[in-house]
């Protein structure tokens, strides 16, 4: 039928397997779905497109719900510190090369801290984006405790009176404790050398990730605290429906996307368009 | 988990003599959710739960197990068939030497796994070399040399911007110096840019790979069909390596990435370094899948 005719059960599942595909998750569709069908009950028949409507609403009620907790209001410390983290491979270096990139436009000194000692030519990635994007860098040798880099970092931008100091961090498994203390202590450095440091946590989504994420999510924020989230490779095919399930259980506020491989492609998320973007 | 919530739907069943349609609906709508929940894809649901539900219905009450345990054995039995059953080798040519290709979305796990693929090949008795037709990501080429010096194993370098061409040197070096497995690691790219996708095609009609094999993170969501479908369609793989299952996703991809492609799991990575190589088991995966 046309979009104002009443809703069909079919129409229901078609729904509900757009809101799965775009990995919102068994459990927030249905429950989203279940919010649909109170509302119906009792009342006069929906049309598709109420419901539709009525869908992308209740999303966005959650998405805005998180993004409220926290405006998001700059610290005024100097230097402002700024962790980067999130596990293997989700665009954390990429993300740090374009906040740099972000926050000299916006006119502000930048250091950035290449803080991943293992992996292979992090830091040598890391300086191609400083040198991109006009930011300074503090790096040591492979194998390097992240913690003295860090160090290192922090009395840089002091000394140099950076504005802002952005720390790249190894990908790391939230399973992995040893790996999830490395970067306690790496908040307690921070903390102990600049005046309420880190100012910002950003944990780094892939948008294909799926129910994982979750889990990912969770860990990271009990364990270390996360004060945004950012959603890398957005530009692909996949939703990065699950932030939707994270944003309704921690409460997070979602403060970038990821949209490409280049400096500029970083812009701030914005529920609206979010919602607009699952074809709903 | 599904087991438990299985043997809880069906235990009233004992008494009667077959697994009726009413306790198979209940089922089905367990086995569906816990698949969705694994990041399994809802089509390959949809098609899954409808081999298992012909399977398991009007089949008889078995007398030593329970009704539950019945089904989910049924379950896992197909899960464990449609994951593969065999474990599959890799292909070489006749004439060496063997080129592999590895491709994938950005971020999957490429560049190492060319490291741990040349480990495992030096330790079947292999002579691999490497290459890096990476151009794009900052030190991409410089991260597969330092992987190669950290093995010990042969990387071939050119100061070339074009992988076609770099691909091809390699090849030729690998020939004159006489590897028998050349390792392409290519950058990481969405199926959706068509640009990147025919360079692809380009490097594979230039080097001619025995293996192509897609390099996908574990913890990918409904969007593993999309890219799995479309590097097949471009590529025709030969195989799926599949990353970072040392973590805690459940793995569903897996099973999506098999149907929609039907190319073979062949490895697992479970770590970060070089030895973190396993040899793919469905039933494993499927026992992961089902939680
Ligand atoms: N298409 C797309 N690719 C991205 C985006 N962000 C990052 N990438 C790519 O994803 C790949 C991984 O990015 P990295 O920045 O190295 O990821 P990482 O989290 O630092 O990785 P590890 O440090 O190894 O854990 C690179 O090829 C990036 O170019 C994005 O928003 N869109
Ligand atoms: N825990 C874990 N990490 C892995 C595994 N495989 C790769 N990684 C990590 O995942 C991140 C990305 O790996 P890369 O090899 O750089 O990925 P890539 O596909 O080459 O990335 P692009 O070239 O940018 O597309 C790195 O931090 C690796 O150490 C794995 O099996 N387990
Ligand atoms: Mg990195
Ligand atoms: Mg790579």
């Amino acid at each position: 039928g046309t979009a104002d005719s009443p809703i069909t059960e079919s129409q229901l599942e078609d729904l509900e397997n757009i809101l799965i595909g775009a990995d919102i998750g068994v459990e927030t569709s249905l429950a989203i779905l279940e919010r649909v069908r109170e509302e119906t009950r009792g009342r006069k028949v929906l049309s598709g497109a109420q419901v539709r409507r009525m869908i992308r609403d209740q999303i966005g009620v959650i998405l805005q719900a998180s993004q409220e907790v926290d405006p998001g209001t700059r610290s005024t410390t100097r230097p402002r510190v700024v962790f980067v983290v999130g596990v293997n491979g989700v665009g954390k270096t990429t993300t740090v090369g374009k906040l740099a990139h972000l926050f000299k436009q916006e006119g502000e000194e930048v250091l950035v801290c290449a803080a991943d000692t293992f992996r292979a030519a992090a830091a040598e990635q890391l300086a191609i984006w400083a040198e991109r994007t006009g930011a300074d860098i503090v790096q040591q040798g492979a194998g390097a405790d992240p913690s003295a880099v860090l160090f290192d970092a922090m009395a840089a931008a002091r000394a140099r009176k950076k504005d802002v100091l952005v720390v790249d961090t190894a990908g790391r498994l939230h399973t992995k404790t040893h790996l999830m203390e490395e970067v306690q202590k790496m908040q307690r450095i921070a903390a102990r050398e600049v005046e309420g440091a880190p100012h910002e946590v950003y944990w780094v989504l892939d948008a294909t990730t799926g129910q994982n994420g979750l889990n990912q999510a969770r860990e990271f924020f009990k364990t270390i605290g996360i004060t945004g989230v950012v959603v890398a490779k957005l530009d692909g095919t996949a939703k990065g429906g699950i932030v939707i399930a994270i944003a309704r259980e921690l409460k997070i506020p979602i403060r970038y996307v990821g949209i490409g491989e280049q400096a500029e492609d970083l812009i701030p998320f914005s529920a609206e368009a979010f919602v607009d973007s699952l074809d709903l | 988990n599904l087991s438990t919530k299985l043997q809880k739907t069906l235990r009233d069943l004992r008494g009667e003599g077959r697994i009726s349609e009413r306790h198979i609906e209940a089922s089905m709508r367990e086995i569906r959710m816990a698949l969705l929940e694994s990041d399994v894809h809802f089509t390959v649901v949809k098609d899954f739960v409808s081999r298992v539900k012909e399977k398991a219905l009007g089949q008889e009450v078995l007398g030593d197990l329970m009704p539950g345990q019945q089904v989910i054995k049924v379950v896992r039995d197909e899960l464990t068939n449609l994951l593969g059953k065999e474990t599959i080798d890799l292909k070489m040519s006749k004439v060496p030497p063997s080129v592999i290709l590895l491709v994938g979305l950005q971020g999957s796990g490429k560049t190492t796994s060319t490291g741990k693929l040349a480990m495992w090949l030096r330790n079947q008795k292999h002579q691999p070399v490497l290459v890096s037709t990476d151009v794009y990501r900052p030190a991409a080429i410089e991260q597969l040399s330092i992987v190669a010096g950290e093995i010990d194993i042969p990387v071939y370098r050119e100061d070339g911007r074009d992988p076609v061409q770099l691909a091809t040197q390699a090849l030729q070096h690998a020939r004159d110096m006489g590897f028998d497995v050349l390792l392409v690691d290519t950058a990481g790219r969405l199926h959706i840019d068509m640009e990147l996708m025919e360079e692809l095609e380009r490097i594979t009609s230039a080097v001619n790979p025995t293996e192509t094999l897609l390099v996908a993170d574990a913890m990918t969501g409904q969007d593993a069909v999309n890219s799995a479908r479309e590097f097949n369609q471009r590529l025709d793989l030969s195989g799926v390596i599949l990353t970072k299952m040392d973590g805690d996703t459940r793995g569903g991809a897996a099973l999506s990435i098999k149907a929609v492609s039907g190319r073979p799991i062949k490895f697992i990575g479970v770590g970060e370094k070089y030895d973190a190589l396993e040899v793919f088991h469905p039933e494993r995966m499927a026992n992961r899948i089902l939680g």
